[in-house]
């Protein structure tokens, strides 16, 4: 219905707005809508890292692209908070200063939301309160192993 | 309602039964190329009522059964089972009162799954009714699979339109 | 025949000229994300003369000029230059007795682009035709971008077999 | 042309035969042509990594899929071998041990090829004979730095 998109628009538009500048340590993003009749208009990206003046997001860098995804999911995910929210490499291709600034958010994410994440990047891992170990010792046969911080950072680069 | 463990047996690479212990609210997942992590997040919609074998990157319903390696024979069945703590009476309906829900999937190859609620058998509808108003579901935005990043990215204005719908 | 180095001005964010020194066979390129690697790659395809603005992640060919920044106001046109050490004899043609062979193309907003080889104007076919036959080009399979990874994993059959017939 | 198209098709899955163990450290995959007319068949990458026993490539990781293109993309490559090559993030979704097979690679191919690599993996960078640093230390204006592998590893880290 036309009340109900245009509800659901505007509150992650506006949680859009605010989690972009969280994680890109400056800069603004919002949402367009695009076409006269709310029931058939599409929606658009607009984000603008910090310093620059692009509008739309194709000339964007492939990691400020992620980020940018990241902040509309996590708007996307806030419309209707689950109890926990699983994320599989969603910092891939981020860079260390963009990581730091993700991992926080995750900090702050997880006082109200159990978050389950795999990650391959080192300051992802560090910010846990738990690290789950899966290996293949035994090749195409998973199992689990305990890790500490250390310990992961030593099996992953095996 | 809180993730207590998630169980596997037979799921994808998970040939043999496994607990994860799923304690305190950051749990990071970590391991090389292809040891499984993203099948356990398949294992988690899997269980939760996923239908298609396309988003649990399979041609069949039946791919998610342990197909064998160099070493061990395929098995028969798969299964996944996923434990609440529900102490602070997070879901609605008939099982508010439970401090502890446990839902859990079986499937054999012929393509028929059963689904338990407290070890009792159910519909599937069962289960997709317990998530109602939670935000939980196979495809709710609870899940950030390994290219949910790029499906928002490459996506035109009409099918962003239609992550909000799905959404809402 | 050798890249030797690379010039861009106006070039994307690259606004003040900038000459990349290319020695040695194994150079890495490094940064964070959104300083400039990929515009590099696309400065690249751009002077050996990509027609397409969507393979320049841009709406229209204009939009490799440097469109401003916060503290910069937009230039009007975009120039890059590859110099190339020719002294193996690598290249056929008219210009394989050149010691060194320079490629230039420039583009003003209205979308006119002017090339040079060895700072001669000429047409852009004269700097396709110099790479007859070198396995370079700007969809040759000498220029892996960043999805050049997700787009052969992502190919149906009938894709992939036309990734083929392009490389032939 | 028929002939044509059976020639490329068999030079480069006879070159994606052998990069694919070099790459994975073991395991096997070859590209198989569906349908009866030549002119008309698909191309189906059939690939298996060491020690387990899949078939096709959808149930591989993430890893493994790019791994698995990485193979193909430099078999193809290898038909028409140009003199110099550049790549853009092709590690990112590796890990560690799969970086450095993947780097071991780079530095043979380097032998007749000028590689030109973009890259945020520290292990990548240490096989470099030169490093290119690119900053926007004005926002918006990219220009270069010189650096060498320290430098950078503490670069990218900002
Ligand atoms: N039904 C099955 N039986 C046996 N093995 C399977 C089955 N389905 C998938 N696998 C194996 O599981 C592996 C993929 O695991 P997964 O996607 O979880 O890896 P990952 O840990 O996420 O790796 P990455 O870091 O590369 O994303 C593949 O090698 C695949 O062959
Ligand atoms: N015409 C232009 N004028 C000014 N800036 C531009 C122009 N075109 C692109 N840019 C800017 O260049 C940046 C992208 O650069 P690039 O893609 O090279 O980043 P990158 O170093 O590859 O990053 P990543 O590691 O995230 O892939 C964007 O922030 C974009 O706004
Ligand atoms: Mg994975
Ligand atoms: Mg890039």
């Amino acid at each position: 219905t036309r009340t109900r998109f245009r509800e659901t628009f505007d509150k992650v538009n506006s949680g859009f707005q605010t989690l972009f500048p969280r994680l890109f340590g400056g800069g603004q993003a919002h949402l367009e809508l695009i076409g006269e009749e709310l029931l058939e208009s599409g929606v658009r990206v607009m984000a603008r890292p910090p310093g620059k003046r692009n509008s739309t997001i194709h000339l964007l860098s492939g990691g400020e692209k992620a980020l940018t995804a990241v902040s509309l999911l996590f708007a996307l995910f806030e419309l209707n908070p689950a109890p926990f929210c699983l994320l599989d490499e969603v910092d891939a291709p981020l860079d260390d200063a963009n990581v730091v600034r993700y991992s926080q958010m995750l900090r702050a994410l997880s006082e109200k939301t159990q978050l389950i994440y795999i990650t391959h990047n080192k300051i992802s891992m560090e910010i846990a309160e738990l690290l789950v170990g899966v290996t293949m010792s035994e090749p195409g046969v998973s199992r689990l192993v305990a890790v500490d911080v250390e310990e992961a950072l030593e099996m992953v680069a095996q | 309602m809180r993730l207590k463990k998630i169980k596997l047996s037979g799921f994808k690479s998970f040939v043999d039964p496994i607990t994860i212990p799923v304690s305190g609210n950051l749990i990071g997942i970590v391991g090389p190329n292809g040891c499984g992590k993203s099948n356990i997040i398949d294992a988690v919609r899997w269980v939760m009522g996923e239908s298609s074998a396309k988003h649990l990157r399979g041609d069949s319903m039946a791919d998610v059964i342990f197909s064998g390696s160099t070493a061990r024979k395929p098995v028969g069945k798969a299964s996944v089972e996923l434990i609440f703590d529900n102490s602070d009476g997070g879901v609605s309906g008939q099982y508010a009162a439970y401090a502890e829900i446990s839902i859990r999937r079986e499937a054999g190859r012929d393509g028929q799954s059963d689904y338990f609620l407290n070890r009792t058998r159910c519909r599937r509808k069962d289960i997709t009714d317990l998530f109602l108003g939670t935000g939980l579901g196979p495809h709710s935005y609870s899940i950030l699979e390994q290219n949910a990043v790029t499906r928002i990215i490459e996506s035109k204005p009409e099918e962003l339109r239609s992550f909000f719908e799905e959404a809402a």
